[in-house]
């Protein structure tokens, strides 16, 4: 398959990911808030502990961007934080500039 | 045994008890506001995570406290509630009061 293609598919279809657990109070937090942006298109959640791959999905995503914990928000392939990154760039209002500076309406 | 004596003896050795997870945030941001008490005794955790019996204590605690959730706060056998609650609690300066009246120090 075309790899750049695909990538390229996958940045224009999810810019942001939440890598989240259901029962996670903390990950829900980071939802909720992220919910408020109504953004275009909005935020892809993954369910880490709903998947038979969880614990390899952890393993890469700590590889990856140094966070082995949940929620890990990511931004155009790179990890803006968890739960109180989301938290204080939310209340500085620093939020919504980094969306439009990644593209996201 | 002597039950009434033995319940006795856990009330006054273990008056607060913390039925926590160890990798949740909310479980430890509870442990960490009570820890600022400086209570006597202080504050026993149960690691319900570290334990074999975790889903057995997490139904048990449902049924007698009707929360199902952790953390659970136990003072003097009652639930007084999760993070959220002992968060509202501690900025509202009710949790001072709330431990004299049950006979911490
Ligand atoms: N400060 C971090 C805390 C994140 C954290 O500790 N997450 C916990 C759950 S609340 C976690 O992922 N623990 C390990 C796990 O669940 O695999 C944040 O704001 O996101
Ligand atoms: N509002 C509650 C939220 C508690 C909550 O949702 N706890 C989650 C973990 S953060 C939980 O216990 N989920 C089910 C489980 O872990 O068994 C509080 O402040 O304590
Ligand atoms: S598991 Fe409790 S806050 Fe994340």
């Amino acid at each position: 398959p075309d790899w750049p293609a695909r990538v390229k598919h996958l940045d224009a279809e999810a810019p942001l990911i939440v890598f989240s657990k259901t029962y996670c109070s903390y990950s829900r937090r980071a939802k909720d808030i992220l919910a408020q942006y109504e953004l275009v298109p909005k935020a892809k959640i993954i369910e880490v502990d709903l998947r038979d791959d969880g614990d390899f999905i952890k393993a890469v995503l700590t590889r990856l961007t140094g966070r082995s914990t949940f929620p890990n928000v990511i931004l155009r392939g790179e990890s803006i934080g968890g739960a109180d990154d989301i938290m204080a760039m939310h209340t500085d209002d620093r939020l919504r500039q980094l969306f439009e500076d990644a593209g996201l309406k």
